[in-house]
């Protein structure tokens, strides 16, 4: 109050009750939240990951530690100069046969807001391959990812991403960076991306899930991005 | 720079911290468990301007000049944040997918004189 008159003095709004200022306060932060993350409203979580996966790619994700008030120290934390995201996103998850390769079919839901450019600066794929069960067997195993266009599973359709060794004397994760392909598909404004993997090893795909016990071990994306200028907006520059 | 307590006269920082949980929006935003939307009230009368404030800018660069050579100004002074620092997010977005974003000049640290 200035002057004994209640209020805001500039912005002329009533003194309020205590629990009134409070329920403002509240709807204030939730829109400045929403509207930092480019967020419309607050997603609505239908399905939940499993937590185990969950708690895997994060760890994956974030080498980093936690502080007291919750603020995540990442070591590979993103420049704070402009905003830019991190994601971790979950497949849907199909096991296919191709030919005589047995091989794990994932689709990834990307949505972009009209008009957003986004641009990756890395990117990987997580798969978790079993160790071969054939001890007499080579310890390394050709792993390929291809990427399938829509709507079609023939060979013709399907484009090799990249071709890798894998170490298969022990079941553990191994990552594909896929930078490229996923800025090529970004920048095609399409929303869904379907990737194939193929751990063939006479016929039995040793990157797929069937047979593992634990749910923490399905295969996700994480991508680094960040929004891209618009270039038709104009930009000052201040000396 | 100060922090406000019950009676607010001089400009200080009002601590607000939401927790998530208190509003139902923990269930999709992972960390942190709330947000510190902490802000700044108060007055700044004109012998405070200027203190600690944003004495680098070039508002108080003119406040100080116009002080010095004893010119009166009917401006006035205003409280704002001096510090504040940003607040890093892991959340789910609409595809489920998980986010983790830091969202520059979140978290009002500190707050001074113009």
């Amino acid at each position: 109050s200035v002057s004994g008159s209640p209020g805001c003095a500039s912005c002329g709004l009533p003194a309020m009750e205590k629990d009134e200022e409070q329920r403002l306060m509240i709807e204030i932060a939730k829109q400045q939240l929403l509207d930092k993350l480019h967020l419309k409203e607050r997603p609505n979580i239908t399905q939940t990951v499993p937590r185990a996966a969950l708690l895997t790619a994060l760890r994956k994700l974030h080498s980093g530690r936690v502080r007291q008030d919750g603020t995540l120290e990442l070591d590979n934390s993103l420049p704070t100069k402009d905003q830019g995201y991190e994601i971790v996103s979950f497949a849907d998850i199909n096991e296919t046969e191709n030919g005589d390769e047995a091989s794990l079919s994932l689709t990834f839901q990307f949505l972009q807001e009209h008009g957003q450019s986004i641009q990756v600066l890395q990117s990987s794929l997580w798969i978790y391959a079993r160790s071969s069960e054939d001890p007499h067997r080579d310890s390394r195993l050709s792993a390929r990812v291809y990427l399938t266009a829509d709507g079609g599973d023939s060979d013709s359709n399907r484009t090799l991403v990249i071709e890798k060794m894998l170490e298969v004397q022990e079941s553990n994760w191994h990552t594909f960076p896929i930078t490229r392909t996923l800025q090529a598909f970004l920048d095609g404004g399409k929303h869904r991306l379907r990737l194939e993997v193929s751990c063939d090893e006479d016929g039995k795909n040793l990157c797929s899930l069937e047979g593992s016990a634990h749910t923490s071990y399905q295969p996700f994306l994480v991508a680094q991005v960040r929004l891209r200028d618009n270039p038709s907006k104009h930009s000052l520059r201040k000396r | 720079s100060l922090r406000c307590g019950d009676d607010v006269t001089v400009c200080c920082k009002r601590d607000f911290y939401i927790k998530f949980k208190d509003i139902q929006w923990h269930d999709w935003i992972i960390a942190p468990e709330g947000y510190h939307m902490n802000y700044c009230m108060g007055q700044c009368p004109q012998h405070l301007s200027g203190s600690p404030g944003i004495a680098s800018s070039f508002h108080a660069t003119v406040f100080s000049q116009l002080k010095v050579n004893g010119i009166n100004t009917a401006a006035s002074s205003c409280c704002v944040p001096t510090e504040r620092r940003p607040l890093s997010m892991v959340y789910f977005n609409s595809q489920h997918s998980i986010v983790k974003t830091d969202v520059p000049d979140m978290i009002v640290e500190s707050c001074g004189c113009t």
